[in-house]
């Protein structure tokens, strides 16, 4: 996969910076969350991009954050899990 | 009302436009 750079994303518009780091993040994600990478993909694009930028060089904080997504996303789950059978 | 408050997280699609941009309206 061609990697993404920060002059890449510079000559993007905010939207397409999203898009563009979407593209990047999600086959990543799907490789080991097939089922939820859709949704992890987007809690991570929340964040920064420059934050994003920084863990596209840095495979272990990806890893790291893409852990901490799928925890959000299993809390949040139970949330509304809860919510529904109140 | 039976339909859910809360559409988080929104879903990235390779492919297809990003939504979950905080400023773009539909």
């Amino acid at each position: 996969q061609e990697p993404l750079t920060a002059s890449m994303l510079a000559s993007a518009r905010p939207q397409e910076e999203k898009q563009m780091l979407g593209e990047w993040l999600f086959p990543f994600i799907q490789a080991t969350h097939p089922t939820l990478a859709s949704k992890i993909t987007g809690i991570l694009l929340e964040i920064d991009n420059s934050e994003l930028l920084h863990m596209l060089e840095s495979p272990e904080s990806l890893r790291y954050k893409v852990d901490e997504a799928v925890a959000i996303l299993q809390a949040h789950q139970a949330k509304e899990a809860s919510q529904k059978a109140v | 009302n039976g339909s859910s408050s809360v559409n988080w997280p929104p879903e990235f699609r390779p492919g297809e436009p990003w939504k979950g941009y905080p400023n773009i309206d539909p």
